[in-house]
């Protein structure tokens, strides 16, 4: 299977860095 | 019922589609976290918001309990239609929110701050901006000729960024979709959920002294 | 017509719906880098895949395309199933693609390795299968009693790391997952597509040896 294009992809990483740091983020305002 | 975090942006699509179709929406902001909810929906806080109608059906998902609360209108009324509102749906999820977050949730003190991932966000939405500008030069609307979950979602999206950083020489360029963005959240129903939208005068920036990650 | 890499997962979805309605679809797959398609699709090579039909409609993005080409039997005959496929689709781009990229891409070569993700999305990954695994319990399909776009998008996410990482040992404890897996990829529709897939044996592990990176 050719990678090449896989790799041209945009993949989000780090999305559960940013999951978590907007769920803790919302539960903080709200208290 | 929406069981959603008060103000949170990923819950506006629904509540602002249901300003179109007149759905009643009881929202529930806690407990979230207590056993009896978890138990009731499977995904657990981490998919919130989630929605419960009167007879029990349950969803989650912004976009989904958006699609659900819709009048058909608003999923585009034809076939072709209701493909491009898709289609713009997962282009707000896929290519929007993940440059939005970076960018933007340093400057709430959401996340540490990374210059080069905040840098890399904002070119690849100058991007998005971009593909957004071409096609709003010759459409009123994403879909069609009114609203529909389309610009709902992708006005969703891009709410943050437009609030906190696209300051006027950010938006320089893009005046079709700085001109598209305020025509939605001036309509009633937008206005209704978000009341009044201030575009960012002087972009918040995330504290250079803060520690720096690399992510 | 469907401009795609040749065996892109991403088209998978599509091609597969296409299968359950009869639409005839012709795949080309050059020039994706030309001026030419660059020019005549605004999302350009990053949207791949991208359709147009005879009469010159165009759509990008895998599930949106697959949304078009579908019979209404796959996208949800009621408003409550259609917001259900919407869920498990969202689900699968939101919840399943960054996890099975972040751990499988490295494999194939496609992206560096780096142990700290690896080891953050195998454990997501396994999140999302146990959030599988206690609905496809009681349920044959995801949503209603046949396959939908919900079981095609989410298989397709689900793919590469059935065949790349999951062996055995990792699909201990998600057996309705893999049964659920299996029964829709031997579906016709699926192996005309997908030809006959094999069930990981042994996990492909990205050379620890390569360049570690901090993503």
């Amino acid at each position: 299977m050719s990678a090449e294009y896989l790799a041209q992809e945009k993949i989000w990483f780090d999305k559960h860095r940013y999951d978590e740091a907007e769920r803790q983020y919302y539960e903080r305002m709200n208290g | 019922t929406l069981y959603t975090y008060p103000n949170y942006w990923r819950s506006y699509p629904a509540l602002i589609a249901a300003q179109y179709s007149g759905v009643q929406i009881n929202i529930v902001s806690e407990p979230l976290e207590s056993d009896a909810f978890l138990s009731r929906f499977p995904f657990g806080k981490t998919q919130v918001p989630v929605f419960e109608g009167e007879d029990g059906f349950q969803i989650n998902e912004g976009t989904a309990i958006a699609h659900y609360v819709s009048p058909e209108s608003l999923r585009g009324s034809c076939l072709q239609d209701s493909a491009l509102v898709q289609q713009w749906v997962n282009f707000a999820n896929s290519e929007i929110v993940p440059s939005v977050a970076t960018w933007v949730y340093p400057t709430l003190g959401a996340a540490d701050y990374n210059k080069q991932a905040t840098e890399r966000a904002r070119e690849h939405l100058q991007g998005v901006l971009s593909v957004l500008e071409e096609h709003l030069k010759t459409h009123t609307f994403l879909v069609g000729e009114r609203v529909t979950l389309a610009d709902i979602s992708v006005v969703c999206a891009l709410l943050l960024a437009y609030t906190q950083v696209l300051d006027p020489p950010q938006r320089e360029g893009y005046g079709s979709v700085t001109r598209w963005f305020c025509t939605c959240v001036q309509q009633p129903q937008f206005s209704q959920v978000l009341g009044e939208v201030q575009l960012c005068e002087k972009a918040e920036l995330a504290s250079a002294t803060a520690s720096e990650m690399d992510f």
